[in-house]
């Protein structure tokens, strides 16, 4: 298993979350979270406002995901979460040593 | 008899006072304090623990595991020890060392009764809690030994510790069997022939928790001092770990120079029942031990 | 070492808190997070208010343990921190290659 | 390539980034979170208001950084965000086996 964390722009959330739905991937865990990025001092929009400040507000998803649905996931975040423009994001893919269900006590791929 | 009595209650008063004067300024600089307190010659609580005034805390706590656990079992019982450390740690003390912390749960969870040894346990965790060993043991050095390490290792595993602790015994039971200070300071030729790092004349000033720091401080101090006041004064102005020296150098001082010595009002500010505690147990530590024993 | 990531419901913070005390653990890392579950489109109650967005309140528990404590905090969490009904959450665990505590500079399972 | 967290004081993060931009690292993902630890949560000012919550305000630093980087991020972060008194915080170092750039597809250290 692999645990698949991805920064995106957070007017994306919706869209990566039914694209991910689309394949089948309902169980993610989202955080706001704040991107310093290699192209810093940048105006971005964000809710309608220019940002010129050193940080953008991004949204986090934390995916735990069998082995074999990870290309797939990775594939689909980056189709989706992509503008093209800078501060697009980043998709890191973690060993997931273990996975446990806390209702049901499953574990391994059952349990996510 | 009823000077070693008298002394062995003072050590043990001596322990929680130099704790809770030391605490309000613990990992303060003598620098800090100064432009704080001037010169704290008060129990004012407060620091980083916001403790009430005359508040203990970890130093004397542990002191009084180790010391129920021996009265408990009627002589030397290390599994009392632990447990009693166990269950003193999940009632969420106002605080606990990491290395302490460690050890504990080793035993709450393996049972394991000795820690292995690690190069970052040179930490002054062990010996801060040293004198309920050395009132048990007084009047037999190689008993002494034995039980001050064998204690210690429940949490640091670490010549440099193991050192401290049987030396600090050695020297509480030199003074409360009424030995000179020339005498305890030849004493300590052992430790620092050993363990060079000890020599603690030139002072630098060294007050942390790092086990040489911590007994470097309470030897110069100790030394120095020419009453209980100077030397706790001057041990916790010092700063850095200053609730740990404080206790050790109060349990020193205590012991050489009497309960007379220390001062009342200090003694006055003190939890009552920790007072009561200390006094009560010291008195049953030194009735079990080899000199007691002989009466 | 190992890092366990733990997602529960918000009021089982204290609790789990509690009982991971009992076992001599201390030190733990705490985030509000969203959960977005298999369970979509249910209704939770938070705060005494009935959620029925397809995101839940969540609390995300990171905690630094040394290997050998492993199945025991895992085990220690997922009884507390389970209530039998959906939306109890996930325990993973994930490798940590190394750990230090910034204040003294020790390594290892000294620094957790 | 390493997934670098550090747990940091808050008043510390200006100071980290600006050392990390220092030995050319600009990409680092912020989070704000809540720490449990031997420092106790008291009244403490924070952003202007006293808070006598149990826990203590901690900022979360999650940085990916390629194999030869590592010990000098983990040495800089350590050196500037180190104040010697308790509640200095953490930093984990968790393997990570595939990076992602959205806007533009690049894999592995091109990617961050
Ligand atoms: N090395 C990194 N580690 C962790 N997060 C990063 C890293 N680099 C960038 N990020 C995150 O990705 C976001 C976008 O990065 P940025 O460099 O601005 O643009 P792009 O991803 O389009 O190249 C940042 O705001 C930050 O949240
Ligand atoms: N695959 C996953 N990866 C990351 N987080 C997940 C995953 N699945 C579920 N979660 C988190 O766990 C929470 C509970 O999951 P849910 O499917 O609603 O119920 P249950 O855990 O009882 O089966 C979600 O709200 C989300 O925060
Ligand atoms: N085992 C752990 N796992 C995850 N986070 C931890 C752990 N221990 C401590 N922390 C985090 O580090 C912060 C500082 O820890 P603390 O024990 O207060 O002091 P110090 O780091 O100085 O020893 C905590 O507030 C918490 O955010
Ligand atoms: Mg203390
Ligand atoms: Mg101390």
């Amino acid at each position: 298993m692999k645990l698949i964390e991805a920064i995106i722009k957070p007017f994306k959330l919706d869209e990566v979350k039914d694209a991910l739905n689309e394949i089948g991937i309902e169980g993610i865990t989202v955080s706001e979270v704040k991107g310093f990025g290699r192209q810093k001092g940048h105006t971005e929009l964000y809710r309608g406002a220019e940002y010129v400040v050193d940080f953008i507000p991004k949204v986090k998803l934390e995916i735990a995901v069998a082995d074999e649905l990870v290309s797939k996931v990775v594939e689909t975040i980056q189709n989706t979460a992509k503008t093209g423009r800078i501060g697009d994001g980043k998709i890191f893919i973690i060993p997931l040593e273990e996975a446990v269900r806390i209702r049901t006590g499953e574990k391994g791929s059952e349990a996510i | 008899m009823q000077e070693i009595l008298s002394r062995v209650k003072a050590a043990f008063i001596g322990l929680a006072v130099g704790d809770a004067l030391g605490a309000p300024v613990e990992f303060l600089t003598a620098h800090e304090i100064k432009a704080k307190y001037g010169r704290l010659e008060e129990i004012v609580g407060g620091g980083w623990l916001r403790l009430k005034a005359g508040q203990v805390t970890d130093d004397t706590e542990m002191s009084l595991c180790v010391a129920r656990a021996i009265v408990a079992a009627g002589g030397w019982d290390l599994q009392g020890i632990a447990g009693r450390f166990a269950a003193w740690l999940k009632t969420k003390p106002i605080d606990v060392g990491d290395t302490c912390r460690k050890g504990i749960r080793n035993y709450m969870l393996k049972g394991e009764l000795e820690t292995p040894f690690n190069q970052w346990d040179a930490g002054n965790g062990a010996v801060m809690r040293l004198l309920p060993v050395a009132l048990f043991t007084m009047g037999d050095d190689a008993l002494l030994e034995k039980y001050a390490v064998a204690q210690a290792h429940l949490t640091h595993n670490h010549p440099l510790s193991d050192a401290a602790c049987v030396y600090f015994g050695r020297l509480v039971h030199l003074a409360v069997l009424g030995f000179s200070k020339a005498r305890m300071r030849r004493e300590l030729e052992g430790l620092i022939t050993e363990y060079p790092n000890f020599r603690f004349d030139p002072y630098r000033g060294l007050s942390t928790g790092y086990v040489v720091d911590t007994m470097q401080t309470v030897f110069h101090y100790f030394f120095k001092a020419r009453d209980f006041e100077e030397c706790l004064v001057g041990t916790v102005n010092q700063g850095g770990d200053a609730d740990t020296t404080g206790a050790i150098a109060g349990a020193l001082a205590g012991a050489y120079y009497g309960m007379e010595n220390i001062p009342k009002r200090w003694i006055r500010k003190m939890d009552r029942k920790v007072m009561e505690d200390v006094v009560t147990l010291a008195e049953r530590l030194i009735t079990m031990s080899p000199t007691g024993m002989k009466g």
